[in-house]
């Protein structure tokens, strides 16, 4: 079964019991799922519980070398799609992409890695 | 203090840097 | 720990900014200064190790030659470049007369300079900076017999 990581995050993130939920709270961090993918097609969603006025997420896929520290697409390993303005981010940069998401969305993501 | 570097602010302990949401990005959108 | 740092809250070491031979400007001391004794908190702000590499390279592309990062554990450095205290003056020697050490204090982890040995008054305070090799060489201008010509 796929879980958010125990051993692949930030230390400063809380994950729940049922390892399906994290909170975060000051800069942005990032936890990466149990497992990953390298070819095929895959899915997955998140929904946002709880998202304070003035805070943001940015969901996404990673690469193992990400930083853990830093937000998911602050760098070439990761691709992430901000709550705020739903900007996309990779390498640092910003694209717009669509409207921003809030609290009770349901986001998804499909990758599609060709053999 | 201003003579040294004009925008230097004196501290009497430590203080934790408030990260901003953009921190680390190049370009937005 | 906790005694002396709060001493040194209270009863701070007098120290003056002036001139100084190794670099620019440095901190001497204006008292005389035993063995082991807190000196200094470097104090400035506390940031995440990923954001000190993004300022480091910020700050060079900004054209500030000076380092005021200094590393406090695996993930936090505290940065005087923009806010601190004079602590950030404090110049390197290859043969100083003071040392860093990290030190808990109420849960909360501190820099603090420490004295080696007896320091007279109108003495520069110095401490050996321990920056990491690096191609990039910044030379070492303290002047000591034991100068190892760069400060990486």
């Amino acid at each position: 079964n796929v879980f958010l990581a125990l051993h692949d995050r930030a230390p400063q993130l809380k994950l729940s019991e049922t390892r399906f939920t994290v909170t975060g709270e000051k800069g942005y961090s990032t936890i990466r799922a149990t497992h990953g993918v390298n070819r095929g097609t895959w899915y997955f969603e998140v929904t946002v519980d709880e998202m304070p006025e003035k805070s943001a997420c940015r969901l996404g896929w990673s690469q193992h070398l990400a930083i853990l520290q830093s937000p998911c697409g602050y760098e070439k390993f990761g691709y992430s799609w901000r709550s705020r303005k739903g900007t996309i981010f990779h390498d640092a940069r910003g694209k717009h992409y669509s409207s921003g998401y809030k609290e009770g969305d349901v986001l998804g993501f499909l990758i599609h890695l060709p053999s | 203090w201003s003579a040294y570097a004009p925008d230097f602010k004196e501290l009497e302990e430590n203080v934790e840097y408030e990260e901003r949401e953009s921190e680390f990005d190049l370009s937005d959108e | 720990d906790l005694f002396k740092f709060n001493q040194l809250k209270t009863r701070r070491k007098r120290l003056r900014f002036d001139k100084s031979s190794i670099h620019c400007w440095g901190l001497f001391a204006d008292e005389p200064i035993q063995a082991e004794e807190m000196i200094i908190e470097y104090i400035g702000e506390a940031i995440r190790s990923s954001i000190a590499d993004f300022r480091e390279k910020k700050y060079a592309r900004e054209g500030i030659g000076s380092s005021y990062l200094f590393r406090l554990d695996s993930e936090m450095v505290v940065d005087a470049t923009k806010k601190g205290n004079f602590a950030r003056f404090i110049n390197h020697s290859c043969n100083p007369n003071c040392y860093a050490k990290v030190v808990t204090v109420e849960s909360s982890k501190k820099i603090v300079i420490y004295s080696k040995r007896n320091i007279d008054i109108g003495e520069e305070i110095t401490y050996d900076y321990k920056f990491p090799y690096d191609d990039d060489k910044i030379k070492c201008h303290c002047g000591s017999a034991q100068c190892r010509g760069f400060l990486n």
